[in-house]
This record gives structure tokens, sequence and C-alpha cells, in this order.
């Protein structure tokens, strides 16, 4: 059910878990993760609205390096009511009856169903929030894509702009500019990508790139405690 | 077959948790 509204967009399952590797001990562990994506976008002077972990992992029946989820943070955004549809539209109701449906059966898969009669999901489903959720279903054969692309080069991309979102060669750019993202961010990391969003434009600039790099260090030896 | 895989679900339970105190806070 979780699907992006937008078809072109490639949503493959894979089982890539973080959990499993161990080369550096707890370094990459889900709460260590969790941690360095918080710490980018929450002490940062931009407004950053999310910010994910692409795991890089390789298939071996398609013989493929892949991208797929690792982990993720979404911080949110000042302007959280944004939608594509207009609210009260036929069209809107159907969207946020869907939304919220998948989000009160992912709910009872973690939680359990819900007891107490309260609703489990509560306000609407932004598309800054949705595009975020599909995120987890995506993965990206490296050299494709941002996120694929980026991790290919080992150069950082940088798209900021509606107008630079929707003509890069890329799916999940145009379907984050209709998720209402203004800014894209990939930038390479040991063994897989950070991706930043945002709603807002923010112009490149050496801060966050320099902050990913020194938070994301998986090159650097502290006896595996993550630092 | 309708398990969630752990990275996913780790990050769901987040973005969930994150979300309810949103709600909460606005």
């Amino acid at each position: 059910q979780l699907q992006p509204s937008s078809s072109a967009t490639t949503t493959t399952i894979t089982t890539n878990n973080i959990n499993n590797d161990t080369r550096n001990g707890s370094f990459f562990n889900q709460d260590s993760l969790q941690q360095r994506l918080q710490l980018l976008i929450d002490g940062s002077m931009e407004s950053w609205t999310y910010a994910i972990f692409w795991q890089s992992s390789f298939e071996p029946v398609s013989n493929t390096s892949m991208l797929g989820w690792g982990d993720g943070y979404y911080r949110g955004c000042e302007d959280e009511k944004k939608t594509l549809a207009v609210p009260g539209t036929e069209e809107y109701i159907a969207v946020q009856a869907h939304r919220k449906n998948v989000l009160r059966e992912l709910n009872s898969l973690i939680s359990g169903p819900s007891t107490s009669g309260e609703d489990s999901v509560g306000d609407e489903v932004t598309d800054t929030e949705w595009f975020f959720l599909v995120s987890m279903t995506q993965s990206f054969v490296t050299g494709i894509g941002l996120p694929g692309m980026a991790f290919f080069t080992g150069v950082p991309s940088w798209v900021a702009g509606t107008d630079q979102l929707v003509s890069t060669p890329c799916e999940r750019a145009r379907h984050a500019q209709v998720s209402g993202m203004q800014t894209l961010v990939c930038v390479p990391v040991g063994n897989g990508v950070v991706e930043l969003g945002s709603t807002e434009i923010i112009f490149q600039n050496s801060g966050i790139l320099n902050k990913v790099r020194l938070v994301f260090n998986f090159d650097v030896q502290d006896g595996g405690g993550g630092g | 077959s309708r398990a969630v895989p752990l990275a996913r679900k780790a990050s769901l339970v987040k973005f969930l948790e994150k979300r309810k105190e949103r709600m909460i806070n606005t």
C-alpha cells in the first residue's frame, strides 16, 4: 500500500539490514545512525526537513550494487500543511483517507491494534511526511538517480529550487518537488549516501557537507564505540 | 510475510513517535 503517487518511481523492497554490518562494531547500529541523522539537522542553522541514510549493499542474484533504506529522521517543517490536493476537495479527502489507513495499519503492525478507541493517526498526513514514508520502500541501483549517482561518483549533488529539481534526470528529485521539497542534497559517505531534504531553498555551502563527513566518517577508528 | 524489515521498522517507530509529539505540541 505504501506506494509513491508517481508511477515511474522504482520501488523495491530489499532485505538490507544495517544491523548485520559489524565491520565497525556498534558504529553501524540503528540507534547510532538515528542519533547521527538527528545531530546533522537538529543542530543546523538551516531548515532541513529530513535526513536519510541510504545504505549500500550488493545483490548477488542480479550482480548489482544497490542503495536501500538504512535509516531516516523526519524533523518536519514550518509549513506542514502544504498538500498537493486542495483541502476539502474529493481528491484531498481520498488521498488523506488512503494515507491515514496506511499509517493506521503500520501503527498496528508495530504496536498492535488500538484498544483505547483513540485514533492513532490524528492529523492529516502531509505530502512531505508521505514522501519520507514512501522513501522507506525505495532503492537505487548504483549510478542511477541522485543518491545512486552520488555514491557512484563520490561527488555530492546539491539541487536547489523548483526548476532545478524538475530538470534533474532523477525521478526521486521530481517526486520530491511535487511533494513540496525545494532542496535535495546527496552526500556520499563510506558505505552509503546521506540525503538531506528541505521545503526551503538552501543554497550550496560547505558547512553541512563538512558536517555530514564529520558525523558519518566511517573511516574513524574509535574502537567501535561510535564516537 | 507482513513483517517490516528491521531497519524500516525502527525508522517507522521513531517517525510515529515524533509525529505524535508534534501533534501534541501543536
